[in-house]
């Protein structure tokens, strides 16, 4: 295994998590959702789509919190007549991981889903990057799931919480 | 609107997503999967989850073309237990459009997924970071969907073919 090189940790504490169920997996489909997000100036930060299933597709993307009501509203105008359903918006916590040359996730992603397994702590969504690794956890998870990954890779309080301006 | 600001477009082909369907969703079944791909030495790219429903969640990642039948096969094994099935490996392009200060991704997401629908091109999976868009479409589609990213975001060739050594 390559040494795993992580060189600190952020949290986010600011967003909250839009999902939008059975989207038509179809060209223009997901264009729509942030087209309506992009004309309401709503700054969207995660966005993730896993592969879908008999046609249809689960988008799910983080807005900061004072934007989920608005941004509720008008994704449930944009998706309306496509049959897709926008279910209720939820607080998340988003923790990264961050180290450059990561070049292989699998050791790190495997100290630190371990690490918050260890805690008891369920990953709501998973998406990365070559240098970073970010999983949404419950709202109130956040703080606890930053500690244990400090710990796992053997950091001292290296946190950089993102309040967004 | 911010101005989108883009400065390139990077493509992989040499990709194959693997999807893990129905894995129970609770803490530690992420971290099996990943301590497997970790164990045999496989250099995982995207890793990518969303929310699950009914106690089960969708998790695909991406392995270089090389590794995919021994990661497959490690893959049955770790979650053969748990119920979750493994589904047959895709080769897939990984195509990501990047620009530093992209502080809001609805405008840019807007623009691309945009484009790659008016080209009819499906998008399999996304995933985000700051810096950062990617999304997984059909193999075949991979050249066709880097084209219109970049004339989309008025870039001249500047592809990053990540040949991975
Ligand atoms: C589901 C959504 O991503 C669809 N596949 C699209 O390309 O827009
Ligand atoms: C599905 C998987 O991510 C699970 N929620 C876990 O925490 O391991």
């Amino acid at each position: 295994l390559e040494a795993v090189s992580v060189s600190g940790v952020a949290i986010d504490k600011n967003q909250v998590r839009i999902s939008v169920q059975e989207l038509p997996d179809r060209p223009g489909a997901a264009a729509a959702v942030f087209k309506a997000m992009a004309e309401i100036g709503v700054v969207v930060d995660l966005i993730v789509q896993n592969v879908g299933r008999a046609g249809k597709a689960n988008l799910t993307f983080s807005v900061p919190s004072e934007d989920a009501y608005r941004a509720e509203k008008a994704m449930r105008e944009a998706v309306g007549r496509t049959g897709a359903t926008v279910g209720r918006s939820n607080k998340i916590a988003k923790v990264s991981v961050v180290g450059v040359g990561m070049r292989s996730h699998s050791g790190v992603a495997s100290c630190f889903f371990d690490a918050l397994a260890e805690a008891g702590i369920n990953m709501l969504m998973i998406s990365t990057s070559e240098i970073k690794i970010s999983v949404a956890v419950n709202h109130e998870d956040g703080d606890e799931a930053t500690r244990v990954a400090h710990a796992a890779f053997g950091l001292e309080k290296k946190t950089r919480s993102r309040k967004k301006a």
